[in-house]
């Protein structure tokens, strides 16, 4: 309830009309946008606890027992995925991605993450390996003011049928090879 | 596997054709802006600002072709386009997806003079004057150029007389086709000419409007004009008979803005050191 006030509070600050319409000050513009991003860290607790139970609940039906270090998963979200940039994905040669499907049907999901690999194997609930492709980030992405990333590709899988209110999650493996696209034809027009 | 494609013109780098749900239409897009009218806000002669949108003349071209890269996969085809150094766009098609995405990057805006950019998406289809916005992303309303429903209207400004808030959709119909354009955020829209739509995506004005914040409209991040990336999907379908799928068009568009609006969440852990079968 804590967390969420945070959000509840930014969220009642912008029901002005300057906030809807975009009406207020620059300097008025940038503390919205501090009261927001500070919403958005604290909500983060509430669907990290969340999502950590689902999976819990989900595993401990499972035959296996599931242990695990911290009492709670980390699920870590990247907010610069709009400039493709995610400092969890470029740093590690290996991590999960868990897709939250917050629907009441079942949906895909098309996910992209800024990489700094040249290829990844990405593994489903099944165990299948499913189809990834890997297309360069566009220049024009690159040189956005303010982005501090090393990816230069985004990995892109489908997340398919992710089942309603409920996850799916994969396990991403940089490997040797090299299948980032090249462009079939580059034009200077 | 859904037939929905698009083509690109080789000489120019600009999309020049759609093909989606059986439809086929010739279809192009460009990016464009309008100058903001710089006035001493007496009556009538009114600056644009953060209050007011008052372009001073008709929209000019960012640039008549772009630079183009083509990527093709098993999930995605997409071009990136390099239109100026501050005006891009990524098109794509994922595989399996019954829409385009256009996903733009606009800024920062060289400004003297301030700007309003827009993106334009132009097709053959007969619309006699009429669009459809959405009003807070629930039923669409019809609307007429240079008219209104309730009173005879005396144009007093040709273009931003005919903008409307478009908060997710703006639609054009000719007969049983339909052109949908869903946006990921609020933005204003129209038609002004029949089988054309255009949104407005980024602003940079120099001169307050003196409507009370008593500053001009120029965001700022870093130290620069502002960038601004966003992405408008495209939808064409048969308005009234259902498309491949089974759904009319609306129903797509409905069931697209829900997937975006609550789209799935993703979140990232570590694998703690094991392998995918222990991990598993």
């Amino acid at each position: 309830r804590v967390d969420l006030n945070v959000m509840r509070e930014a969220m009642g600050v912008m029901q002005h009309h300057d906030a809807v319409s975009g009406t207020e000050k620059e300097h008025v513009a940038h503390d919205y946008a501090r009261l927001l991003t500070r919403g958005f860290d604290e909500c983060h607790i509430i669907t990290n606890a969340a999502l950590s139970q689902i999976v819990q609940k989900g595993a401990t039906k499972s035959e296996h027992n599931f242990h695990y270090e911290s009492d709670t998963m980390q699920f870590n979200s990247c907010p610069l995925l709009n400039v493709s940039q995610c400092s969890f994905t470029e740093s590690r040669n290996a991590f999960v991605v868990t897709v939250y499907n917050p629907l009441s049907r079942p949906v895909s999901k098309f996910v992209r993450l800024p990489v700094t690999g040249t290829s990844y194997s990405v593994r489903g609930p099944d165990g299948k390996r499913l189809q990834t492709q890997l297309i360069p980030v566009a220049p024009s992405i690159l040189k956005i003011p303010g982005r501090q990333s090393n990816a230069t590709v985004e990995l892109i899988f489908r997340a398919k049928d992710l089942p309603p209110l409920g996850f799916n999650s994969y396990y991403v493996e940089k490997t040797k090879k090299n299948i980032v696209s090249e462009p079939e034809i580059s034009r200077d027009t | 596997k859904t037939d929905t494609e698009f083509e690109i013109d080789q000489k120019t780098g600009l999309l020049s054709r759609v093909h989606m749900n059986g439809r086929d239409i010739p279809l192009t897009q460009s990016f464009l802006y309008y100058e903001g009218f710089v006035g001493n806000n007496s009556v009538d002669t009114r600056s644009s600002g953060a209050y007011i949108f008052r372009p001073n003349g008709t929209a000019k071209s960012v640039s008549p072709s772009a630079n183009i890269s083509i990527f093709k996969g098993a999930l995605v085809n997409e071009v990136h386009q390099v239109f100026d150094d501050w005006v891009s766009q990524i098109v794509r098609v994922y595989n399996e997806e019954r829409y385009i995405e256009f996903d733009w990057l606009v800024g920062p805006i060289p400004i003297v003079p301030g700007k309003e950019v827009i993106t334009s998406y132009t097709t053959p289809m007969k619309t006699n004057k009429l669009f459809y916005t959405d009003s807070n992303g629930r039923e669409m309303l019809r609307r007429e150029r240079n008219a209104r429903p309730t009173w005879d209207l005396d144009v007093q400004e040709p273009i931003a007389g005919n903008y409307y808030p478009v908060t997710s959709k703006i639609v054009l119909t000719d007969g049983d086709i339909e052109l949908a354009v869903l946006t990921d955020r609020a933005q204003g829209g129209t038609s002004l000419k029949d089988g054309e739509v255009e949104l407005m995506l980024h602003r940079a004005c120099l001169h307050d409007d003196a409507f009370g914040v008593g500053e001009a409209l120029l965001e700022e991040a870093f130290g620069r004009g502002l960038v601004a990336r966003g992405s408008h999907y495209l939808i064409l379908g048969n308005k009234n008979s259902s498309n491949p799928d089974g759904k009319t068009a609306a129903a797509q568009e409905r069931d697209l803005a829900q997937q975006k609006l609550l789209s799935a969440w993703t979140f990232l852990s570590e694998t703690e050191g094991l392998t995918f079968e222990q991990y598993k």
